[in-house]
């Protein structure tokens, strides 16, 4: 061991504190009562000690979401922080459950505790993924759907970040449509 | 400052053991 140095370093603090939260969808319980959160962290380093510790996107039960959110915002449209907002919704094959969402997932994490989206970041309130039969879905979710330059700005971005080609479009739909709206009816209100 | 960190970054810290 003659030669080796230790050093100590402190652990890396993230801008925000956030909340991984998991859903399993049990018909015998109301929606909130299905919705647990798991844990809060605010560091690179208790980030991946999370990630590497729970299930990959891809071998959730179809019916699983996970969401990670700003401390202090809970994963529903009804939360102060969310209800003006809305998502920048990124659908999925079912054949690319093998091949991107893990992959997709973990880049909307990095993004989010990166703080990718620079000087608004303040819009971001988090991200949820939807494991489901017919098609997997990740969104983000921002908390004011009017803020065009927010909205727009955090869309390219993250568009640009899961390496997604000019050929493929993703849509931002506010919540107020997507609550009141069945789900394929959702008008866009922007697109990158 | 706001702590931003781009992805590399973060990625070397993905397999960096911690105490915890």
């Amino acid at each position: 061991a003659k030669g080796l140095v230790f050093e100590m370093v402190e652990k890396h603090p993230l801008q925000n504190r956030w909340a991984l939260w998991f859903f399993k969808n049990d018909k015998s319980k109301t929606w909130q009562a299905n919705l647990h959160l798991i844990t809060k962290f605010d560091t690179v380093e208790d980030f991946w000690g999370l990630y590497h510790h729970i299930q990959p996107a891809s071998k959730l039960t179809p019916g699983c979401d996970y969401s990670l959110f700003k401390d202090g915002i809970e994963p529903m449209w009804e939360d102060d922080q969310n209800k003006r907002g809305g998502r920048w919704l990124v659908t999925l094959a079912k054949q690319q459950r093998h091949t991107d969402l893990d992959h997709f997932w973990l880049e909307t994490l990095l993004c989010l505790i990166g703080e990718s989206f620079e000087r608004f970041g303040g819009d971001i309130c988090g991200a949820v993924l939807n494991v489901r039969a017919k098609g997997d879905k990740i969104a983000v979710w921002t908390c004011e759907a009017d803020n065009r330059d927010g909205v727009t700005h955090i869309g390219r971005v993250y568009k640009e970040r899961l390496g997604l080609t000019q050929k493929v479009t993703i849509g931002y739909q506010a919540h107020t449509d997507t609550a009141s709206k069945s789900h394929n009816l959702t008008k866009n209100k922007f697109v990158v | 400052g706001k702590k931003q960190y781009d992805r590399e970054f973060l990625l070397d810290f993905q397999f960096m053991p911690v105490c915890i």
